[in-house]
């Protein structure tokens, strides 16, 4: 029955391997931020702005945030870390389970990204372009999906903007995920080894999308 | 960055199966050696597998005896010679109603020129086998060892590693050329044109000796230790009552079916 049972979730991995897969998990742990209020959510995105563009803090703030979720008390914290974790905690210093469960979600996926991709992801939440990114990277999974072949993706030239090209932070967000985006006529080239950076973008943007303003 | 792309490079030309784990950066390199433990949180979706750590611990630290770990085999070294030299065109053209056009033309290029000799260092299926034998758990259990059970982490160690043989430079240039223009119709009529270049050069040197790339196998330790030359996905390091991983939202930790219960 063991062997039966693991056998059916293998299937069922499989089958949830897919854009609406993906959607789910990452519209199940967005809920949890649904409650918050516009200030601790921007009191987050900006603290989640300033620790993107810093690795040891954005380490420092996943250790306190595994600690913390592990039945520890979260001590008070200088910096972006600490305007972070004190949306998270409750009075008795422990934190917040829901909604220091997104975060470490978040923040698990922002760890298979590249530093690279995290600095042009605090670069994206600067301009205000969350939007348009988040958009380009799910119709790209949406049009790829179910993933397993190679193919072209044209992307939506009204999400590419004007600087589209070898410079622009969602080019760059995507060549990083391993994926070969194209100028002249845009579109991206979909490789299945690309997966999991990609669904880990998306998530990332999604949960981020979530804490911005509309 | 340019390591990742040397990296990924060398990786896709030798490994099509992609049973090697890329570095993902020079500086950590060197936490990938053969018989390095490294951890590895339970992951909290269907869709990636969170990173391997490096614990700064390696084999010897949590066996009995002290001893220094067996030798490992290398392969015939690979001589790996790529230069990329591409061109990219694009255009846009916008015209949003009543405000105006905007058009412009980017053409880039980038080259890049690298030339590495790799070779594979692996620990032999037999050591592993002869480790486990005569070699047991120390006791009390190291302290690192200690918080990624009561972490939940997963414990793995490196068995195979693709090396530098010399150390090499690599250099990456871009180039970018843009020109644009625009027009905003109303009461005053505001024309313009743009045009602007930008060269980038990056160089990186990778020392002799650095890992690009590994392969690991899963460590068991309960009550003393095993190996797992082909990870189980739901076979978990540590089973016992201190581990506290978490895999979603409102998940009930996996039971995990040991080695011997098969």
């Amino acid at each position: 029955l063991k062997f039966l049972s693991d056998g059916l979730m293998e299937d069922q991995l499989e089958t949830t391997e897919d854009f609406q897969g993906l959607q789910l998990e990452v519209g199940a742990w967005a809920a949890g931020l649904e409650g918050l209020s516009e200030e601790p959510c921007g009191q987050l995105l900006g603290g989640l702005g300033q620790v993107l563009q810093d690795e040891h803090a954005l380490e420092a703030l996943e250790e306190l945030l595994e600690r913390g979720l592990c039945g520890g008390q979260v001590e008070p914290q200088d910096g972006p870390v600490g305007a972070i974790l004190e949306c998270l905690v409750l009075p008795s210093r422990q934190l917040e389970e829901e909604l220091a469960g997104p975060v470490s979600y978040l923040l698990g996926a922002l760890a298979v990204l590249s530093e690279t991709q995290h600095v042009l992801l605090a670069e994206v939440l600067e301009m205000g372009a969350l939007s348009e990114v988040f958009r380009l990277v799910r119709s790209l999974l949406e049009q790829s999906s179910p993933w397993q072949e190679r193919r072209a993706v044209s992307l939506p030239p009204e999400l590419l903007g004007s600087s589209w090209g070898a410079e622009a932070p969602s080019w760059v967000l995507l060549e990083e995920c391993g994926l070969a985006p194209q100028a002249g006529d845009p579109q991206v080239c979909w490789e299945p080894e690309a997966r999991c950076c990609t669904s880990a973008l998306y998530a990332c943007l999604a949960l981020l999308s979530k804490l911005s303003p509309p | 960055s340019a390591f990742e792309r040397v990296v990924k490079s060398v990786v896709q030309e030798l490994d099509h199966s992609q049973e090697l784990t890329p570095v993902n950066s020079l500086w950590s390199s060197a936490g990938f050696q053969p018989y390095c433990l490294l951890g590895r949180r339970p992951s909290s979706s269907w869709f990636w597998r969170p990173r391997y750590k490096c614990v700064s611990l390696s084999l010897r630290d949590i066996l009995e005896p002290d001893a220094p770990e067996p030798a490992v085999e290398q392969d015939s070294p690979f001589h790996f010679h790529e230069t990329m030299d591409g061109q990219l065109k694009g255009s846009v053209k916008l015209a949003v109603p009543g405000q105006g056009k905007i058009s412009g033309k980017a053409a880039g290029s980038s080259s890049s020129s690298a030339s590495v000799n790799v070779c594979m260092l692996r620990v032999a299926p037999s050591t592993w086998e002869a480790m486990r034998r005569e070699r047991r758990l120390r006791k009390p259990e190291h302290k690192i060892l200690q918080q990624l059970r009561h972490r939940g982490d997963d414990v793995f160690v490196v068995t195979e590693v693709l090396q530098m043989q010399k150390e090499v430079e690599i250099t990456q240039t871009h180039k970018q050329e843009g020109s644009g223009q625009f027009a905003l119709p109303g009461a005053i009529c505001l024309q313009g044109k743009g045009q602007g270049h930008m060269s980038r050069k990056k160089t990186v040197t990778i020392p002799s000796g650095t890992i690009l790339a590994f392969r690991v196998a899963q460590l068991i330790i309960d009550p003393d230790w095993d190996i797992l030359l082909f990870p189980n996905k739901k076979q978990r390091t540590f089973s016992g009552p201190l581990q506290a991983g978490r895999t979603g939202p409102g998940s009930q930790p996996e039971p995990s079916l040991r080695v011997s219960d098969q």
